[in-house]
Parts: C-alpha cells; sequence; structure tokens
C-alpha cells in the first residue's frame, strides 16, 4: 500500500511544469523515507533529481518499495484538473501496480475529482551522484538569475560563469557583439538583491543558456537558486522546495578547446 | 566553438 497526500497539491503541479520540457518520461521510486525521481534529458546532457521527504507530506505512507513509472504529458495531463488550492493525493494498493490513483480535494472538501493514470515500466537509468564538496557556490534570486540567462540567450547559445572571491560574471560572445553581467556579494534584506557567494576556488565554465532556461521553469518553486560548481564538473542548480525537499538540475559544462 | 560534454561521462550507471 503506498499513499502520499500533500496538501499543497501546487507544489506538485509546480514541479511536473519544471520539468516537463525536459524529460519525457520518469521513474518515481517511493520507499519509506520519501519520493525520489532522477531522469537525464534525451540529449544526455542534462540530468534532473527530485527528492520529497516524507515528513513534508500531510499524510504518508509506503508498505514496501515500489517504482512508478510516469509519462510526464499524460501526468501533466491529469494535473490540469487539479486545482491550485487542492490537495493531491497519490495512492495504489497493488505491489506492481499497473496505474497509480491521485485525488483532488478542495480546501472545503466539496469537490473531490478521482484519476487513474496507467504506469509505464521505464528500465531505470539512474547514475551515481557522488556528494560533491563544490568549489564555488552561489545563492541568489532565482527570479534574477532565469532574468539574466533569458537577457543573454538573445546573444549567444553559451555563457561561461566566472567566479571570484567577490564577484559572479556572466559572459557571452555571438554573432552580433559580446556583453557580460556581473554579480557582487549583497547582503542586502530584499531577497531579489541578495547574492551570497561562497567561493573556496574560483571557477570559469561554459554551459548552454538553452538548458538553463529550461531549468529556471522551476522558479515557481523557490525565491532563491543556488549554483554550484567545481571545476571540469557539470553545474548543479538547486531549488529548495520549503520543508518538503529538493529539485536539481545538472548540466554538463561545455568543453572548451 | 565549444563541444558539448555529455552528463554520463561525470556520472556513472548505478
Amino acid at each position: 500500500m503506498f499513499e502520499a497526500k500533500l496538501q499543497q497539491g501546487v507544489i506538485f503541479k509546480k514541479i511536473v511544469d519544471a520539468i516537463k520540457d525536459l524529460v519525457k518520461s520518469v521513474n518515481i521510486d517511493a520507499s519509506t523515507s520519501g519520493l525520489s525521481m532522477q531522469a537525464m534529458d534525451s540529449a544526455h546532457v542534462a540530468l534532473v533529481s527530485l527528492k520529497l521527504n516524507e515528513n513534508g507530506f500531510k499524510d504518508y505512507r509506503c508498505d514496501r518499495p515500489i517504482t512508478l513509472g510516469l509519462s510526464i504529458e499524460n501526468l501533466s495531463k491529469i494535473l490540469k484538473c487539479a486545482g491550485n488550492d487542492d490537495t493531491i493525493t497519490l495512492q495504489t494498493d497493488e505491489e506492481e501496480p499497473s496505474s497509480l490513483k491521485f485525488f483532488f480535494e478542495n480546501q472545503q472538501a466539496s469537490k473531490i475529482s478521482e484519476f487513474s493514470l496507467n504506469l509505464m515500466s521505464l528500465d531505470s537509468e539512474s547514475l551515481g551522484i557522488p556528494d560533491t564538496d563544490y568549489s564555488s557556490v552561489i545563492q541568489m534570486s532565482s527570479a534574477e538569475f532565469s532574468r539574466i540567462c533569458k537577457e543573454l540567450s538573445s546573444i549567444s547559445e553559451t555563457v561561461e560563469i566566472e567566479t571570484s572571491k567577490e564577484s559572479v560574471k556572466f559572459s557571452v560572445q555571438g554573432d552580433i557583439g559580446a556583453g557580460s553581467i556581473t554579480v557582487k556579494n549583497n547582503q542586502s534584506d530584499k531577497d531579489v538583491d541578495r547574492v551570497d557567494l561562497q567561493i573556496d576556488q574560483p571557477v570559469k565554465l561554459t554551459f548552454a543558456l538553452r538548458y538553463l532556461n529550461m531549468f529556471n521553469k522551476a522558479v515557481s518553486l523557490s525565491s532563491t537558486v543556488s549554483l554550484n560548481m567545481s571545476e571540469e564538473n557539470p553545474l548543479m542548480v538547486e531549488y529548495k522546495i520549503d520543508d518538503l525537499g529538493s529539485l536539481r538540475f545538472y548540466l554538463a559544462p561545455k568543453i572548451s578547446d | 566553438l565549444t563541444e558539448q560534454d555529455y552528463i554520463n561521462i561525470f556520472y556513472k550507471q548505478d
């Protein structure tokens, strides 16, 4: 028996909206500790990893680990039927479920929707992601980072991110010209302005902006985003989800010649 | 031109 009830169902809707352009089908692994999901994009350039802890759910029960193979497109269609204020419950009684039940309830419990989504059997391609001690970590407004990526992607497809003790520089070079945006440490009390740099080792890495713009669809999940980098390592972009878990994106760097 | 690297170069199959 597996049942997970999320008080703020809108969070689940936002997560699916944030990843639906990147991955087509995913395995959600349910265990006693919560839900986890990991999937690569079709080009194997990026990886998304979701972890939702059981104690972030209103109700959570998972008698034994199960894997739920879902088409993101079909999941999206079902979630469109959930209101932003609804609670969302996922449920199945079977050990090898062929479908997953969804219940959407409005606040007054006066409207209850029930859907059953057919499951897919997907071979698990899960990669081992070592816990990395990143040498450059940037915490900043997710809206600001999303804006920087959007603006720079009109000049070039790739952005070079260079960190130093007191600032991070986003540089682009394209046919029309070049540009850079430098953001300094800023302990402002205004969320949108605050920038927190922890630079043990400066890095200079180049990434495809198309992927960063896709990752930034998660901006509605958290007002802050963290960029985690080490030389010769994929960038890890993390959106923490209050009291529930985190949505992480990994992006392989461009190999600068 | 910069070549795009692949994520499964960095992280191995479990």
